[in-house]
């Protein structure tokens, strides 16, 4: 497994839910699961993809942010859901 | 803030006449704003919540208080939340007590307040600018997201977290997001803010962002997605003049929220530059860095010191730390007139780019030069107000450059509003001063006027779309200053819609606007399939079925309230669709055209029967010669009926 240093952390974006906001609260656990279960099939099981992920967007949007290394940054920007991943990029206020 | 207000004509010394958007708006009330920065200060007298309501009983926010009982939210502080974990995945654990939505660093509580800080009356800054603070819907609720850190490589706010405070405060029930912050533009599907801020407005929330400090470089300006109101910087009609007074009976006036002067005395005056420490750089030592003084150069005098990037206030420390009694900072070429009153640690002041020259020339060419700095004072309706400040971002628009940005301009350059109790004015660890009101410059002080701004038209018209209020904002704006002439950049030379958008914020027009350039969440996806993306990507990003159109809109088309036209080779046509949101009537058009540009519109005039009423028409633009090939060129397209005037700027390159 690749050490913690060459881990960065990504946002996967799958664009946004279709259940509405007020469903959200009820189908929280069933999205964070998805999010699970799709990076773990990239990271090998769901108990690394439960590592990885520090975020899952389950409200509007749906996304997850986790600490990944390149290749694996690469092999889930593949999935079909996917419509973006990139890096938890820094901003500055103004 | 505790002169913004009246600059914008919402009150008049502090009495709100029957025709203010505030009277008629009921100052906000129910309407929630919500703020992505550093937090917030609870106990700011800007959040009591005297005489408000129930909280209304569709929040879900929630005051995350679990480390930090002495933090409460209230009727008017409803929510605060924090979001700490992309942060944490770059520097490691944080230490348990920073879990909280509390404001240690300032800008949090300075932005909120002034969106929707409540009055406040005796607010001032070592008793410079004493009035009532107010925020611009003071009414309001208001809810901290804390997404913003202690710096990491420059950066404080991470994409991780932003976009966690978004899915919240979409959730929890917020009209307005206020967000004062931003990087480098990108592709909009690779940036939180852009992403965060489309479920946002696809949603109903307004969201209005600071446009950068990285001006006055043209491409500079970021947070620049169509669905975005975008916000520059300018001045009000307020000094705090201070000056240096020179021994050969020159005077320079700079500007300065220093609590005391150098009244009366001569002192030696020394270059920072001349007073560099052995081991320092000139570099260093000319910017006044911290350490790159020589003590014994330095002790007893005054000191001046160039403005650089690297923050104004660690300067007077230098100088203080060196033994210096005072300290002029002196502008740069690039930010020419635009000086700043802050509050330093000793006294010193800020003056102009001309004024440091000739002041340098004076210390270069006398033996003992020699000099005080006065005691600052308060000078209200001072002239010419607004001019663009030199730190505010500029277009055109990197990523899309047919979409212009910023989109309007807004108080932004020393501005007086709550502040945080844990640091002291200049934010940095060694002031030990706390002050309950700072003033602050940046396009993250002009942002939340126009999002105070857009809760008060939220309050209005709660039927109102997001960019139905940002259209109302946008062709409602001035670019006159209070001279009555065009509104200059800091080099006091006319400034264009790249540095203000569409003009200065003219909130009493905004509320009766007229006509609005609305948009729908399928017109920014049809924006999007322009720009290549597919209909399984903005399905996925919509999630409702959607298919691109077969014929691609024309990106110029979108229905932005200005026109920009990067590329104009031959004629080129734009379509647009106002709605009528006013009472019945005949709008003529006028048009201002850039110059080497002819521009048409058809029809010329439109008859609205009925509020909801929907309109085409035709812009067609033109250069005027081959010649014209160059630089951009501004022009301004107006429909008006005789008592509204709906104002859109146009930017055009011909052969670009």
């Amino acid at each position: 497994r690749p050490t913690f240093a060459d881990k960065k952390s990504y946002i996967v974006y799958f664009g946004g839910h279709s259940h509405s906001s007020e469903e959200a609260s009820l189908l929280q656990d069933r999205v964070v699961d998805s999010h699970y279960e799709i990076l773990g099939s990239v990271l090998g099981s769901k108990e690394k993809a439960q590592d990885a992920i520090f975020y899952s967007y389950t409200r509007s949007i749906n996304g997850f942010a986790a600490n990944l290394d390149e290749e694996e940054a690469r092999e889930i920007s593949k999935h079909p859901g996917v419509i973006s991943v990139f890096p938890n990029r820094g901003h500055k206020l103004h | 803030t505790t002169r913004s207000w009246d600059f914008m004509g919402l009150e008049r010394d502090g009495v709100v006449p029957e025709s203010s958007i505030w009277t008629k708006a009921r100052f906000g009330e129910d309407v929630i704003i919500g703020n992505l920065d550093t937090g917030v200060w609870p106990e700011s007298e800007s959040f009591k919540d005297d005489d408000m309501g129930p909280i209304p009983s569709n929040w879900k926010g929630t005051c995350q208080n679990e480390t930090d009982k002495q933090f409460r939210c209230n009727r008017k502080l409803i929510g605060a939340r924090y979001f700490n974990k992309g942060y944490q995945s770059l520097v490691g654990p944080l230490s348990p007590e920073l879990n909280s939505p509390r404001d240690n660093e300032g800008h949090g509580t300075h932005t909120l307040s002034t969106a929707a800080g409540r009055i406040v009356p005796g607010a001032t800054l070592f008793g410079y600018s004493t009035g009532m603070a107010k925020g611009g819907a003071p009414n309001a609720r208001v809810a901290a997201y804390k997404v913003c850190w202690p710096p990491v490589d420059g950066s404080e706010c991470f994409d991780a977290d932003i976009l966690a405070a978004f899915d919240a405060a979409i959730h929890d029930g917020v009209h307005v997001l206020s967000v004062s912050l931003g990087g480098d533009p990108v592709d909009y599907f690779y940036d939180g803010l852009a992403i965060g801020s489309f479920h946002a407005v696809k949603n109903g929330l307004t969201v209005v962002c600071s446009a950068g400090n990285s001006g006055p470089f043209l491409g500079t300006v970021s947070n620049v997605a169509p669905w975005i109101l975008t916000v520059g910087a300018s001045t009000i009609d307020r000094e705090f003049p201070s000056y240096v007074q020179l021994r050969n009976r020159k005077q320079m006036k700079g500007q300065s929220l220093s609590p005391v002067g150098l009244q009366q005395n001569f002192h030696p005056l020394i270059s920072s530059k001349e007073a560099k420490a052995t081991n320092m750089s000139s570099e260093d030592a000319t910017q006044c860095l911290l350490g790159s003084l020589e003590p014994a150069k330095v002790r007893g005098k005054v000191v001046v010191c160039l403005r650089g990037n690297n923050g104004r206030v660690e300067k007077g420390e230098a100088v203080r730390q060196a033994g210096g009694v005072g300290m002029i900072l002196a502008n740069d070429e690039s930010t020419g007139n635009e000086i700043i009153a802050d509050a330093h640690v000793l006294p010193a002041t800020h003056i102009s780019y001309s004024d440091g020259v000739a002041l340098l020339s004076y210390i270069n060419s006398t033996k003992s030069p020699l000099g005080y700095i006065t005691t600052p004072k308060t000078m209200l309706d001072t002239y010419p107000a607004p001019f663009m400040a030199a730190f505010s971002s500029r277009g055109p628009n990197t990523i899309n450059p047919e979409i212009l940005k910023p989109d309007i301009t807004a108080p932004g350059v020393s501005i007086i509003a709550a502040y945080t109790g844990a640091s002291g004015p200049t934010g940095l660890p060694f002031d030990s001063r706390r002050v309950l009101f700072n003033s602050e410059s940046g396009t993250s002080m002009s942002c939340p006027h126009v999002s105070g701004i857009a809760g008060l038209l939220k309050a209005l018209h709660p039927d109102w779309s997001p960019s139905a209020i940002k259209s109302a904002i946008v062709t409602s704006a001035r670019t006159q200053d209070n001279t009555l002439e065009p509104m200059s950049n800091s080099s006091f030379v006319k400034a264009d819609p790249f540095s203000y958008g569409s003009g200065h914020v003219r909130p009493n027009r905004a509320m009766d606007p007229g006509l609005v350039y609305d948009l729908t969440t399928n017109d920014y996806l049809n924006f999007l399939c322009s720009l290549g993306y597919n209909s399984t990507q903005n399905a996925l990003f919509n999630v409702e079925p959607y298919l691109c159109p077969s014929r691609p809109l024309n990106i110029g088309d979108l229905n932005y309230p200005s026109i920009s036209i990067p590329y104009l080779s031959g004629a080129v046509s734009v379509i647009r669709t106002v709605k009528n949101v006013g009472t019945p009537g005949t709008y003529r058009v006028r048009v201002i055209e850039p110059a080497g540009i002819s521009v048409s519109v058809k029809p010329t005039s439109l008859k609205f029967m009925k509020v909801g009423e929907e309109k085409k028409f035709k812009v067609t633009l033109k250069a005027k010669s081959r010649d014209a090939a160059g630089d951009y060129a501004f022009g301004k397209l107006i429909w008006s009926d005789g008592m509204h005037y709906v104002r859109s700027p146009i930017v055009v390159k011909a052969g670009g």
